[in-house]
Formats: C-alpha cells, sequence, structure tokens
C-alpha cells in the first residue's frame, strides 16, 4: 500500500491511498496478474454508514469486512491503514486472544471504531496512538486544520513513532508504505523513494486531489498488486474510489 | 543500483481516471447504524455472496498447498466459528449477519475479517 497526506498552500488537506493486497496468494500466468488482487477488485464497494439518516462516516471497503482501511468522517478527519510487516505479527496476537488475554484490538475493529465514534482529529490520534492492538499497523490520519497530519507506525503495544506533518518547516507531505521511515525499504520493494520524488516534482503550490492521483498511478506506486486508489478531501467530505490495472510491463509489487 | 525495470517518468493528467490502468468505479451502497448490527450488512452482503464465495474458495486453495492433509483447514473451519463468538459486540454480531446473507459458514466469514492480523507475519 502507499499512503500520502498532503497539505496545500492554503493548508487544505488531502488525503490518498492505493490498496495493495495479494502478494504470495497464487499468480494467473494467463492475464499476469495476482489471483487475489484480482479476485478482491469485484468486492471493493463506497460505503455510508448512517445514523438518523445522516452520514456518521464513510468509507472504501471490501464487502463482507466490518473492519476498515480507509475511511472519512466529514469535515473532522480521513484514515487510513498500511500493512506493517513484523516477527512479532499479528498471529502471537491472535494466538493471545484464543488463549484468552483478549484487551487488545483487532486492526480493522479500532479503525471502525474510530472513525464511527471520534470526534476530533485529536482524539482519533490519540486512540490510534495508545490503543494496544493484535497486530502491528500503520495508521495514517488527517485532520482538518493545516498541520493535522501524521503517519503513526505501531507495534502491538506501543507507538513506535508518529511522524507529524509540519508544513512551516518543509514537512507539507507524509508519506508511508509498508515500511518505517527511519529504515530502508528494500532495495526490490522501494515505492517510497519514487512517490517522494513525484511529490517533490509536484509542488506544495500543485497539491490537489487529481495530483495525488498522478502520484499513485506512476509504476512502481501502482503496481500489479493494487487493487483500489481512494482519494479524500475532509473540508468537503469527498472520498471517491477506482479500481486499478497495471499493464505490463508493471511492478509486481 | 540497477534502475527499477518497472519504474517510470512521474504521470501527469491521469485524473479524471480512464485508459489502461482504470478498470472502473466502484458501487455505493448505505449501511444503516440504526440497525441492528446483523441486519447492518444484508443487502450487501446479499449483492455480493458470489464474489464472497469465490474470494472463500480461493482462500481455502491457497491453504490446501500449504497443508495439503487439509487437517489445518479442517480444524480452522471447525475453530473459526468459535473465534467469530469471541469478536466484540457488535462486530461479531455484523460477521454472522454476512455470513447468513451470503450463505457463506460463519467461520469462512470470520477468516475473511482477521486475516490480516495473521498474514502481518
Amino acid at each position: 500500500c502507499t499512503s500520502i497526506i498532503a497539505e496545500d498552500k492554503a493548508g487544505k488537506l488531502y488525503h490518498a491511498r492505493n490498496l495493495d493486497f495479494g502478494l504470495f496468494l497464487g499468480w494467473d500466468i494467463k492475464n499476469s496478474s495476482w489471483i487475489v488482487t484480482q479476485i478482491l477488485k469485484p468486492l471493493m464497494v463506497s460505503l455510508d454508514f448512517q445514523r438518523n439518516n445522516k452520514t456518521v462516516f464513510r468509507s472504501a471497503n471490501l464487502a463482507g469486512y466490518v473492519g476498515m482501511v480507509s475511511g472519512i468522517r466529514p469535515g473532522i478527519f480521513t484514515l487510513t491503514m498500511n500493512e506493517r510487516f513484523s516477527i512479532d505479527g499479528g498471529y502471537i496476537g491472535v494466538f493471545e486472544w484464543i488463549f484468552g488475554k483478549r484487551d487488545g484490538w483487532w486492526m480493522g475493529f479500532l479503525t471502525r471504531s474510530v472513525l464511527e465514534n471520534s470526534t476530533s482529529y485529536e482524539e482519533a490520534k490519540d486512540r490510534l496512538t495508545n490503543a494496544r492492538l493484535l497486530a502491528p499497523a500503520y495508521f495514517i490520519l488527517a485532520g482538518n486544520q493545516s498541520g493535522q497530519g501524521s503517519v503513526i507506525t505501531r507495534s502491538r503495544t506501543a507507538a513506535l513513532d508518529v511522524w507529524n506533518l509540519n508544513a512551516s518547516f518543509g514537512t507539507w507531505y507524509v508519506l508511508e508504505t509498508n515500511y518505517d521511515r527511519w529504515k530502508v525499504p528494500l532495495a526490490v520493494d522501494d515505492r517510497r523513494t519514487p512517490a517522494m520524488k513525484c511529490m517533490n516534482r509536484t509542488m506544495q503550490q500543485n497539491v490537489s486531489l487529481p495530483a495525488l492521483y498522478n502520484v499513485l498511478s506512476t509504476k512502481p506506486i501502482l503496481n500489479k498488486l493494487t487493487v483500489s486508489t481512494t482519494l479524500m478531501e475532509v473540508s468537503e467530505g469527498r472520498i471517491e474510489t477506482y479500481l486499478r490495472d497495471c499493464p505490463d510491463p508493471c511492478s509486481p509489487w | 543500483l540497477a534502475k527499477d525495470p518497472y519504474g517510470e517518468d512521474c504521470r501527469y493528467q491521469q485524473y479524471p481516471p480512464t485508459g489502461a490502468t482504470f478498470r472502473g468505479s466502484v458501487p455505493d451502497y448505505i449501511i444503516n447504524l440504526d440497525l441492528p448490527p446483523r441486519e447492518r450488512w444484508v443487502q450487501l452482503a446479499h449483492e455480493k455472496k458470489d464474489e464472497l464465495k469465490t474470494i472463500v474458495e480461493h482462500i481455502k486453495k491457497v491453504m490446501i498447498v500449504f497443508f495439503p492433509s487439509g487437517k489445518l483447514l479442517h480444524l480452522l473451519e471447525s475453530k473459526m466459528a468459535w473465534l467469530g463468538s469471541t469478536l466484540p459486540y457488535p462486530f461479531n454480531e455484523e460477521i454472522e449477519g454476512i455470513a447468513h446473507a451470503a450463505e457463506v459458514g460463519l467461520g469462512d466469514i470470520v477468516v475473511f475479517n482477521v486475516f490480516y492480523e495473521i498474514f502481518t507475519v
């Protein structure tokens, strides 16, 4: 996955992501694609969660999955999560859960609960930073005011890093793939460097949802695992999701 | 370092989405949080039941490749429904409602919902 939060010169915040999934779960030689990635595309839906006929939050989701991987609480915050691989992975949390230690959150349920119940960027950030989890994750959270953007790197028990937007000091965007920002990504899976190159070329004065879509359409940020691209703009409550293909030649991940 | 063989120059003017990298738009659904949890996803799960069955069957095929005896799959199928019952409210009841509406085994929908936790290794 690749998630980006960017702030324009007027302090308006944009949030976008590529949802990549299906690695090593079967390759379709005939169509030159990952089987699960292809199977997931017809399951992608845009959901509007309502109470009393009014929108509480909206999300881009897979049908059948009650947790959230991308969502917007209109006017308040936007949230995406990226997978974080670790030896201290979710299977340990699952075993703990099975054996009765049930004080942690399943990742998708936490993001769902945050989108459904948190009423401010700060509250959402506090929950995503401090809640105990069953599996490590990256939470990418943006608010509706200048500087309200962060990448929260989570282990199962703690926030290892919180990387905040700070446009006045030059950090006008934050970008997360599937690697800790203080570590070099795998040489065969470096989507961070090309994505940053494209963001730097875009420049802050040109940031917009179409500009982020351009970045997320550039290979290898767009790759054979990419199921969809979601674009969000919090102040207008806008969320758009598009299914993607990556014609050859295209990186398998 | 060698140049990324799949890399390309930054793309421009890709929006509005069109062309070979655009597969299509996604359908919209309303989830009514005023309904009991079991009823919230009924319409969506019913309309997507064929697609859900396809992914569930594929995950089973993958597991058979790694564990050909089928013992793990059998164990998982029998235990996942129980795991579903331990999940917190309202998610446990929502998952039950999806399994019922999609006519898919409860354990299969539970696996789909906890796949992230298992996959992060």
